[in-house]
């Protein structure tokens, strides 16, 4: 009985949430003093309701999750769930692939943001300062995502307020589409904060080759590479040498040559998990 | 890239 009772109290106060009133996870936690990870209800400039997941304890809180990306199919090239580059096939003719870096457009959900790609209105909505990354092991469950991550990191010198505070405005002055540019016209690489892992885990993470093309311990906004593919994203490591940032950038256009298009583009190069050459 | 990492969703977070 007592167990019910518990249940049904936890309940009745995750109920209460929902009328809390605000824009951010930071603005939850400034001014209804929560402090508990979990789901909440967030409101736009425009009214719109919907629910995310807060990470209220990591250096201080104030989190809020607005994107997943999710490979599905390493071996699909810009097919169905490839949202974050093109599920319209490796296209010329679309460079912009899908053009969800840089449009209002919103898909997924928060407690399947470890199954699926997710993208909600904090997306464009939220002005913000800095950004957290988490790489979570598929399918994982909301309430293991931060035991269970093999990577947590996050920024700390407030880059964000640089490019319109947040990555819907950072896009737009680097627009993520294929021969926008060359491989020296990438955009910011932003030192980080390790929360889990280091320099060295994140080393490992990537292949051997790439390894001798990045610096760890830091995020990179669109890289480009020798055959001028864009990529959104590089998590944990800053472009240095070499150009061949489909092996360890996510993200993308909608063309990349020859065929390495995807969200998670040319990860499985060569021997796929098996730490040689490129993958 | 190891298949932890092609095997884990990037979560972006923002404050």
């Amino acid at each position: 009985k007592k167990k019910l009772i518990t249940n049904f109290e936890h309940l009745e106060r995750l109920s209460n949430r929902s009328r809390y009133v605000a824009r951010s996870c930071k603005e939850i936690r400034d001014r209804y003093n929560e402090q508990e990870d979990g789901l909440y209800y967030l409101t736009t400039a425009n009214g719109m309701v919907y629910q995310t997941f807060c990470d209220m304890t990591t250096a201080g809180g104030g989190w809020t999750l607005v994107a997943s990306v999710h490979e599905n199919s390493i071996n699909g090239r810009c097919t169905v769930g490839d949202r974050w580059s093109s599920q319209q096939g490796n296209n010329l003719n679309l460079p912009d692939g899908d053009g969800n870096w840089s449009n209002r457009n919103t898909f997924g959900t928060a407690e399947g943001a470890t199954s699926d790609d997710f993208k909600n209105p904090g997306y464009y909505d939220i002005k913000a300062e800095d950004m957290s990354v988490w790489h979570v092991p598929n399918n994982f469950p909301l309430d293991h995502w931060n035991l269970a991550a093999i990577l947590r990191y996050h920024t700390n010198n407030r880059f964000l307020r640089l490019y319109g505070g947040n990555l819907f405005q950072l896009f737009k002055h680097y627009p993520v589409r294929y021969n926008i540019g060359s491989c020296s016209n990438r955009g910011p690489a932003v030192p980080i904060v390790y929360d889990h892992g280091d320099r060295e885990t994140t080393r490992m993470f990537y292949g051997l080759k790439p390894r001798k093309e990045f610096e760890p311990g830091f995020i990179t906004f669109r890289a480009i590479n020798n055959e001028r593919a864009a990529m959104a994203i590089c998590s944990g490591v800053k472009p240095i040498a070499g150009c061949n940032t489909e092996h360890y950038c996510i993200g993308g256009g909608g063309y990349f040559y020859p065929d390495q298009c995807g969200d998670f583009p040319s990860f499985d190069y060569d021997s796929l998990g098996m730490g040689q050459g490129w993958s | 890239a190891s298949k932890e990492m092609t095997e884990a969703a990037v979560l972006l977070f923002y404050r």
